[in-house]
């Protein structure tokens, strides 16, 4: 019921000359970006529904964060206190071994991160700056028309290690009955210096 | 200690000054190359002019009257934030201009993350936004940008092999398109800088690096576009300058080890992780 033909068809349209040298005039622009976005939209829903089948996560929903670079991810701030954790599946589309950084918004400091066995891994919490706050409120409110949902709040970073062509799946969890968490960076200022 | 302070839990290191928090010096503990390093930040303002008289900057041409450097004596507020897996130093330049510069426990580049607008053109003048990374490489006006993603090509500072320069744009008679990155090198090391789109870049003195990051121009270059390179967002009548945010990545190696890291990274800056996200019960997840 879904594809990525929309996906398609705006790829190759941003393939003219003024779309590639960003000399279209900027109501062409606007086009371009909404094309793109609606197919991106589209797209999304098949590579959420691909990766529920490869996850055995079933009926549940996948979501992508395409705000992800601003910090807006409504999945990731979402309170996933109590009995429910939240499912991160990193993908690597390249045919090398990769172990990068991910880094996701949270909105609390109280959370543990582990992989697929359960062990707990290494993370760090950083906190959002006032600048990126206003910079996801800029983009939220431009793009969607509405307020973010967390100011503030604070980055989660973890190492994904990721299998050529292929996923790792990582779980974050609520620290309750747990004996660690995620470690809270240390802040110097220029005056500290 | 003294006059520095370090940033980088791993092989990398990068030292800064801590009355102004600017970058002096790299050094990769694993392979000794040590380096010094210093970005900064300026802006060209754009010719106002028409096609026939001062040929103004636009989107097509791009020509810059006069050199504008933003905080040249240092970036009085700064923060350092240090963890077990990254460090990370945030530079505000001013009310839109703002840098992340993070160095990752097992990875031996540094990146950039430079947000920037919406640019401020109340003084009427547009505004074209670079940074500049300077070490002191010895390359003889000599540098590389890649083609289109592909092969790196030698670009050597007002000079064409193919036909007699005559240069009239000491700036952007330099400039070329980067799409992958750009690098400099000299007897013993060479320096990179990747990019995660497309920008336009240079080497305008020996030893340095740069990447023009941001456009918001006002008037029309008249080659065919019919206005001016003024993007703007508006919510609810309220427009403002487009802001950007985007990444490049440093790396200094020794003379010959660069070429593997930007082939390898340029293809994880350009097929990175993609993330799902999905909740479940903890009882049933494993």
């Amino acid at each position: 019921e879904h594809s990525t033909d929309g996906l398609g068809d705006a790829l190759a349209i941003a393939q003219h000359h003024d779309a590639v040298s960003g000399t279209e005039r900027l109501h062409v622009a606007n086009d371009y970006a909404l094309r793109l976005s609606i197919g991106y939209k589209e797209a999304e829903k098949v590579v959420a529904s691909s990766l529920a089948v490869l996850t055995t996560l079933g009926n549940n929903s996948v979501y992508s964060c395409p705000l992800l670079n601003v910090s807006y991810c409504p999945p990731s701030e979402a309170n996933f206190t109590g009995v429910k954790s939240l499912i991160i599946v990193v993908y690597n589309p390249l045919g090398w071994t990769r172990e990068e950084v991910v880094r996701i918004p949270v909105s609390t400091e109280n959370v543990v991160v582990l992989d697929s066995t359960g062990s707990e891994i290494e993370s760090q919490l950083l906190p959002a700056s006032n600048f990126s706050s206003l910079v996801k409120n800029y983009h939220v409110k431009a793009y969607l028309g509405e307020s973010a949902v967390n100011s503030g709040g604070y980055w989660l970073a973890f190492s994904a290690l990721v299998p050529p062509l292929g996923f790792s799946t990582y779980i974050v969890s609520n620290k309750k009955g747990r004996e660690s968490r995620s470690v809270l960076s240390s802040i110097y200022t220029s005056e500290d210096f | 200690s003294g006059e520095t302070f370090e940033v980088g839990e791993g092989n990398l290191v990068l030292l800064y000054t801590k009355n102004d928090g600017k970058l002096t010096r790299y050094s990769n503990i694993r392979n000794s190359v040590s380096a010094a390093a210093e970005q900064s930040f300026k802006y060209y303002t754009g010719y106002n002019g028409t096609d026939r008289v001062f040929q103004a900057s636009g989107a097509y041409v791009f020509r810059p009257n006069g050199t504008i450097p933003i905080n040249p004596e240092g970036y009085i507020n700064f923060t350092v934030i240090r963890g077990p897996l990254l460090d990370e130093v945030h530079h505000q330049l001013n009310e839109w201009l703002y840098q992340v510069t993070r160095v990752y426990k097992g990875k031996e580049h540094a990146e950039f993350e430079y947000t920037v607008g919406p640019v401020p053109v109340d003084d009427g003048f547009g505004k074209e936004i670079v940074t500049q990374i300077s070490t002191g490489l010895n390359t003889n006006r000599t540098f590389y940008t890649d083609s289109n993603g592909r092969d790196f090509v030698k670009r050597i500072r007002d000079f064409r092999p193919d036909w007699e320069l005559d240069v009239h744009q000491p700036i952007a008679g330099n400039y070329y398109p980067i799409n992958l990155g750009v690098y400099i090198e000299d007897e013993s090391m060479e320096a990179s800088l990747l990019v995660d789109r497309a920008v336009g870049g240079s080497s305008l003195e020996d030893g340095q690096i740069e990447l023009m990051l941001h456009r918001r121009l006002l008037n029309d270059d008249s080659r065919g576009v019919g206005e001016a390179l003024n993007e703007e967002v508006c919510i609810l009548g309220d427009c403002k300058g487009l802001m950007v945010q985007g990444k490049c990545y440093l790396r200094i190696d020794k003379l010959g080890e660069g070429a593997l890291w930007r082939r390898r990274f340029g293809q994880e800056i350009y097929s990175p992780l993609l993330l799902a996200f999905s909740e479940e019960e903890e009882s049933s997840w494993l």
